[in-house]
């Protein structure tokens, strides 16, 4: 703000002069002859003399940008509905808002091709710190001018200008030319940093234009197939992840509204483009997608964990006397980017937690257990602030989540260390099927139902993990003292399975293990027959079975 | 068991703010630099017209099946697009070269010959550039020239 | 019971990756060869 005298005249002008200069027929290809002669212009004016004064000139170039947006656009809404609310587009008002669409685009990609242009002709090409840090300048002037927008217009702010100048700019500086090279992945941070501060759960009206600007396919081929070794990968899975938080105390309770929906849905197609394109990004960050992903939210869950490796044979759930610890994949231990331990709260039941696995002290450890597990704070994980110990809010989930996995780890380790592989014998008696046999027992419904979904997380595709937790399960099925735990295994399992697919490899071969295994008596209990839909599913999938 | 969790005052007003953005929702071509004839699915067509596009129908196989005129209308009015370059491949497997120095494809006759240093025998599509280039309709002309 | 994910205008049998031509999470369909940018020969850009 308090920009100099005239500064703010002296923009427009300018600006305006850039956009003739674009659009004439001696621009050149790619601006470049406009590009030289304008760079004398800005020059004449000193806006290129001080660091502050190209900032002012950007700042002033981005709400004209915006005000020229908001301006067309409030002419098609004067002229469709006589100023009345908006209402869904038809045809003619979609040929109107397009033609105005395209006004506002004449006026704003030449700013952005201005922006790309100075980008790239600033500081020597071997520096690149130069080109990213006027990047990072201007994004963070959008971000800024943006929040500012939101905070002041609340439901009257307007995504439009701001999605079409992160596009473009990142469609400019993803062009194939040798200049960019060198700065390719630091545009990639810039612009994973300006999203996730523009993340759904700070800028819901941004939202829908933030999930095209991440699932655009440039935006996703450069993440996750160009970046060399993989390293969009980390950035696009947090940004995965803020959409995630964002949903789901929405998606919590279940009570999806048109706007919801619309959401929701358009996230499955961007999931289903990623478990098709890249199962392997899927695979590696399944864990950090379950923990924000809330528990209810079965079928996008289900997508998530049914990823493998593409050039991974999955053998078929339903082969008759299939041996799933002879497949040479069933031994190996999964990627898991993050660091589990770190999410066990806190510090105090990570340390007994330790203390116990090691040598099986302090003695309490198992009877304090759920007393750590519970909320005293309000939630951390999938974003669901309500006040603690409310129906629903008693666990931490992302604590229990990551304990549960913790202990799955040191216990698989452990085995292996002794040359076994998990089997119902080699994971029980020890401390780790303490702990988990302690949950299913000393746990009530909810704390329960979230500790078997812990363990269902990890039924995927063929490796350690999925082995392990697989046998856990029906481990726990066996040794259950009560029918409730036996019920509430097999309903943890059902819900993942009566919805439409995909569904997991390891989900399948566990519930077909329970249902086929005599050992587990499974036909015998009273909830098997609990109502005639149940029945008749059970004996559908027993028939697919057989 | 887990039944419903009450939404925060945050989440309450976050909904309303994606509510009210709903009503705006982001256009294809917004993503899209842009294409002055064809934008991204700017509107509408009625239910009955062709609403997805055939099958591999970004192939250059599905080019070449396509009349040469149908061509060189890609390649002239979808500039810069995987049309334009898809139907540049399908004219060359229908035997026509690209004049890189008047932008004008041309087909080889048998024995070809040269007529110039810049031109030699051949059919050419003459493409009426300077018309072009100011997008006029009247009297634009699209021919082919025989040039012996 | 969630939805038809197939019914959601992915291909998701197609041999070729999807991204190339994703249409974008509201689209019903993938892009158009003439949706798409393609850097082409520079004197292809006739215009």
């Amino acid at each position: 703000f308090h920009d100099p005298q005239g500064l703010q005249e002296k923009t427009e002008i300018l600006l305006r002069e850039w956009i003739t200069l674009y659009h004439s027929n001696t621009a050149g290809p790619g601006s470049a002859t406009a590009f030289t002669h304008f760079v004398k212009q800005m020059n004449v004016h000193g806006i290129l003399k001080t660091d502050e004064l190209i900032t002012r000139f950007f700042r002033n170039c981005v709400s004209y940008c915006r005000d020229i947006c908001l301006r067309s656009m409030n002419e098609v809404q004067q002229n469709q509905t006589g100023g009345g609310t908006p209402t869904p587009t038809t045809t003619s008002s979609a040929v109107a808002s397009s033609q105005c669409r395209n006004k506002c685009f004449q006026h704003v990609d030449p700013f952005v091709r201005l922006v790309a242009l100075l980008i790239k002709h600033s500081g020597e090409a071997t520096n690149p710190s130069t080109k990213i840090n006027l990047l990072n300048k201007v994004l963070g002037l959008v971000c800024g001018i943006m929040m500012h927008d939101i905070e002041t217009n609340n439901l009257e702010f307007y995504q439009l200008p701001y999605h079409r100048i992160l596009m473009m700019l990142f469609l400019e500086l993803n062009a194939p030319e040798p200049v960019l090279e060198s700065i390719n992945l630091a545009v990639l941070m810039a612009f994973t940093q300006t999203l996730h501060l523009l993340r759904p759960s700070k800028c819901a009206g941004f939202s829908y234009a933030w999930l095209e600007i991440v699932s655009h396919r440039v935006f996703v081929g450069r993440m996750l197939a160009i970046a060399p070794q993989q390293k969009g990968w980390a950035m696009y899975s947090m940004l995965l992840t803020d959409l995630f938080r964002f949903l789901a105390p929405y998606l919590r309770n279940a009570e999806l509204a048109k706007p919801l929906t619309k959401l929701y849905k358009g996230t499955l197609r961007v999931l289903l483009v990623l478990l098709h394109d890249f199962p392997e990004f899927l695979c590696e960050y399944h864990y950090g997608f379950c923990d924000a992903i809330p528990p209810n939210c079965i079928q996008m869950r289900n997508l998530i964990l049914s990823a493998f490796p593409r050039n991974m044979r999955l053998p078929d759930p339903f082969t008759p006397n299939l041996k799933v610890d002879m497949l040479p994949e069933i031994a190996i231990t999964p990627k898991i980017h993050c660091s589990i331990s770190s999410f066990i709260t806190p510090v105090e039941l990570r340390n007994n937690l330790d203390s116990y696995l090691k040598n099986r002290t302090p003695v309490t450890f198992l009877t304090e257990l759920r007393g750590y597990l519970q909320n005293v704070t309000p939630s951390s994980g999938i974003g669901v602030s309500g006040s603690p110990g409310e129906d629903g809010m008693h666990y931490n989930m992302q604590s229990l989540n990551a304990l549960v996995v913790y202990v799955g780890m040191q216990a698989i380790a452990h085995i292996q260390s002794k040359g076994q592989t998990p089997s119902m014998s080699t994971i029980a008696h020890s401390a780790h099927m303490d702990i988990f046999q302690n949950l299913a027992v000393d746990m009530d419904t909810e704390g329960r139902y979230l500790f078997l979904n812990a363990i269902a997380n990890q039924l995927r595709y063929p490796n350690s993990h999925t082995h392990y937790f697989s046998c856990t399960l029906l481990y726990l099925f066996a040794e259950a003292n009560a029918e409730a735990i036996q019920e509430q295994i097999t309903r943890v399992l059902l819900e993942r399975l009566i919805v439409n697919r995909p569904h997991p490899w390891g989900l399948l071969i566990t519930f077909i293990e329970l249902i086929k295994n005599p050992s587990y008596k499974f036909w015998s209990h009273e909830f098997v027959k609990c109502a005639p839909e149940i029945e008749k599913l059970f004996e559908s999938v027993a028939r697919s079975c057989m | 068991p887990l039944g419903s969790t009450p939404l925060s005052a945050d989440h309450e007003q976050q909904f309303k703010r994606l509510q009210a953005s709903y009503f705006r929702m982001p256009h294809s071509a917004d993503n899209e630099r842009l294409k002055i004839h064809f934008p991204r699915q700017p509107v509408v067509t009625p239910q009955h017209f062709p609403q997805v596009p055939p099958p591999l129908s970004d192939t250059v196989d599905f080019f070449q099946r396509l009349s040469t005129e149908t061509l060189f209308f890609i390649f002239y009015y979808l500039e810069g697009t995987k049309a334009q370059y898809l139907a540049a491949k399908a004219l060359k497997k229908q035997s026509w070269r690209f004049h890189t120095k008047y932008m004008m494809w041309f087909q080889r006759h048998e024995e070809p010959k040269a007529i110039t240093d810049e031109f030699e025998q051949g059919t050419y599509i003459f493409f009426d550039y300077d018309n072009w280039g100011q997008r006029k309709k009247e009297n634009f002309t699209f021919e082919y020239r025989y040039l012996e | 019971l969630g939805s038809d994910l197939t019914s959601l205008g992915l291909n998701l049998n197609s041999p070729e990756n999807l991204y190339p031509n994703f249409g974008g999470p509201w689209a019903e369909s993938p892009c158009r060869p003439q949706d798409i940018d393609y850097h082409v020969p520079q004197e292809y850009l006739v215009n």
